[in-house]
């Protein structure tokens, strides 16, 4: 474990957990894509199968089971809580999600490991993360303000992300072998999908004016 | 040989 990937994991904790967090103090989803939530619980659903029958660590555990709580958790207030899921944006949401999970599915089915269901789900979970993001960038620039909650999120998955490219770049130096092209690839792409919104937020930032997306 | 090809990332 380094201190990139450490860091990632816990920007990406707190990418999370601040989301739900936010959603239960002030009873409100407003500006978030529900769409995205849905992606991100199925990623952790299908890539932590190997939770109880492969033990790595207990920090790994840990981070699995609470990264599958708060996922399922935020889709459950959104859909469910009898106050949030009133304030969800349902007609900006409108990305059709499924749109990305069969080509995800079968990429995972093509392209693999090793020809197995964990591995194969693990790929698809790989590349349903690098897209799940997408609903939720559509939304904000449908909705074209971004009120803090969605921002900081954004911000912080964006981080997590670039952690863990340099996460891969320390451990491909001092670990002989350590190639995972199918986690590179997607990471990169999932990366390069939040440039655009990290290029307008810190220009907002730098302007201290509202947060703008192009149309 | 198998076992170490698990993935250790979250």
């Amino acid at each position: 474990m380094n201190l990139f990937r450490l860091a990632g994991d816990m920007t990406h904790l707190v990418s999370v957990v601040v989301l739900l967090l936010k959603i239960h103090t002030i009873k409100s989803c407003a500006g978030v894509s529900l769409k995205t939530q849905e992606l991100y619980a199925l990623v952790f659903a299908a890539r932590y199968l190997d939770l109880f029958v492969h033990f790595v660590s207990l920090y790994n555990t840990v981070m699995k089971l609470v990264f599958l709580a708060s996922s399922f958790s935020i889709v459950w207030y959104m859909r469910k809580h009898k106050i949030v899921r009133r304030t969800y944006d349902r007609e900006h949401d409108t990305f059709r999600h499924h749109f990305i999970v069969l080509p995800c599915l079968v990429l995972a089915l093509l392209i693999n490991e090793r020809f197995t269901f964990r591995e194969v789900m693990w790929a698809f979970s790989i590349y349903l993360e690098a897209v799940a993001i997408l609903p939720q960038l559509v939304l904000l620039q449908r909705t074209r303000n971004i009120d803090n909650l969605t921002g900081q999120y954004v911000f912080f998955l964006g981080a997590y992300r670039v952690l863990y490219i340099l996460n891969w770049i320390y451990r491909y130096f001092t670990e002989p072998h350590f190639v995972h092209w199918i986690s590179w690839i997607a990471g990169i792409v999932q990366t390069v999908l939040y440039a655009d919104f990290f290029y307008y937020y810190i220009i907002s930032w730098k302007n201290n004016v509202k947060l703008e997306l192009p149309a | 040989e198998e076992e170490d090809k698990e993935h250790d990332e979250l």
